[in-house]
């Protein structure tokens, strides 16, 4: 983890697709349709909160750095959220 | 803030277990010793008791193994996911896999100390989930442990007992060491044993547990100081950043640690006398640095001596009493830092806001100002 603070502007679109499948492995995200999403709650943003939450980072739902950072350190193959 | 449970135990106290193959990071042996002393890290607050066995089917098989294996579950090569275990059931249930594209060791903390992962997959094999715990052995990100000195977190313990219940056959006689808690940042009697700055962040320490705070979020965040330094001691003295060399420097003991960023500074740990403090002094209570004059302040009981960064020598004078530079201050310091101009002296549950220059105290306020309850 470095101990610099990553700025935003640094998350790549690589990035994001590496939340997203990290959030399809360990928080079951799964591609939602219905009214929620048309509404604007993407699951990704849904999903993002729940993992910032079990984590105890601050709940934005979007990919900051910390986020990231969180999810890039080593960790175990079980998902935190069971089906 | 709590363990989690699969739902799935084993019916039966006794279980087999069997080492497939082996790694080729670690001998034959020390991977025997490793996975062996993972179990018992379980069977030492269970009932449980662990059968090796060397054919047939076991309860839980144990396999080094890459990428697709034949699970569905793939690994991904080095680094990001390092193992993963089945909960209790036929079949896959109980196995644990280990991803041999990691670099497992004994006990360095150059690689992944395949105990400690051990010891967590194996909490999946008796039904555990994983806790959102900070410290947790279930927690799910890896930190390096001396598995020398390892011994079971309490959420942990309370999470296996809730499943099996406690070990009936414990001798009462034998004292275990008492179960690591997780401090609670918002626990008003907590003191802290160090703060400092560091690149803009604000670093709390506690045990063998840390929180950042970062200028851009609210939450601070909490982890185990060697999941940021494997090197770094835990329950430290002080801490302070020197900016004109960016560096974090731990103290404990007579022994000081430095970093920058998260890498060891090569040459540290040095003494104390290093800093120009007398060989009589055998640890200090905080370290204060004053970026206006460039002076690092070390307190140590009622007195602090200052530490002139730049000429690298202790100033003529000190050691001076505590409460010559901060009124009001009567109380043994145990930890200081500086935010925004003001310097901050912990003492107790209490941080004291003060006026460097004047030595003026502005405010009293409780140990979790910063830690934002």
């Amino acid at each position: 983890t470095a101990v610099l603070s990553v700025p935003l502007s640094e998350v790549s679109v690589e990035d994001e697709s590496f939340a997203k499948n990290y959030l399809k492995k360990f928080f079951n995200l799964t591609e939602e349709e219905g009214p929620a999403v048309r509404r604007g709650i993407s699951p990704v943003n849904k999903k993002l909160a729940e993992m910032q939450r079990f984590f105890g980072l601050q709940i934005t739902g979007s990919l900051d750095a910390d986020t990231l950072a969180m999810m890039k350190k080593p960790r175990c193959g079980v998902p935190d959220e069971q089906v | 803030a709590r363990f989690s449970i699969y739902g799935r135990k084993w019916q039966k106290r006794s279980l087999t277990y069997r080492i497939e193959n082996y790694t080729p990071d670690m001998s034959v042996a020390e991977v025997d010793a490793s996975i062996g002393k993972a179990l018992q890290v379980w069977a030492k607050v269970t009932p449980l008791r662990f059968t090796r066995i060397y054919s047939g089917i076991a309860d839980i098989m144990i396999s080094f193994v890459r990428r697709e294996h034949g699970d569905f579950n793939s690994f991904d090569g080095p680094g990001n996911t390092l193992a993963h275990a089945f909960a209790p059931g036929d079949g896959l249930g109980g196995d644990a896999h280990f991803d041999d594209d990691e670099s497992f060791t004994f006990r360095s903390s150059r690689g992944v100390v395949l105990f400690i992962v051990a010891a967590h997959e194996f909490g999946h094999s008796l039904g555990l989930g994983h806790s959102n715990v900070p410290g947790a052995l279930m927690y799910p990100t890896y930190s390096y442990r001396n598995p020398d000195t390892f011994v079971l977190p309490q959420d942990d313990v309370r999470g296996i007992q809730y499943l099996y219940g406690p070990n009936s056959r414990k001798d009462p006689s034998v004292d275990d060491p008492k179960p690591p808690t997780t401090p609670d940042a918002c626990d008003s009697n907590m003191v802290l044993d160090a703060v400092t700055t560091h690149r803009g962040e604000i670093i709390f320490f506690k045990d063998s547990f840390l929180w950042r705070s970062f200028p851009q979020s609210q939450t601070p965040q909490q982890s185990l100081i060697r999941s940021l330094w494997p090197s770094a001691p835990v329950d430290i003295d002080a801490a302070y950043e020197s900016r004109q060399l960016d560096t974090v420097f731990l103290f404990k003991g007579r022994k000081v640690w430095a970093f920058t960023g998260n890498q060891p500074v090569r040459g540290y740990p040095k003494t104390l006398t290093a800093f120009g403090l007398p060989k009589g002094v055998r640890k200090i209570d905080a370290a204060l640095h004053d970026v206006n004059s460039g002076k690092t302040l070390f307190f140590v009981g009622n007195n602090y001596f200052s530490y002139d960064e730049s000429r690298k020598t202790m100033e003529q004078g000190y050691p001076r009493l505590v409460n010559q530079a901060f009124a009001g201050l009567t109380r043994r310091v145990t930890a200081a830092f500086q935010h925004k101009g003001y310097t901050y002296i912990y003492s107790g549950p209490y941080v004291y806001e003060y006026d460097l220059g004047t030595g003026t105290r502005h405010r009293e306020l409780r140990n979790s100002y910063f830690l934002r309850c």
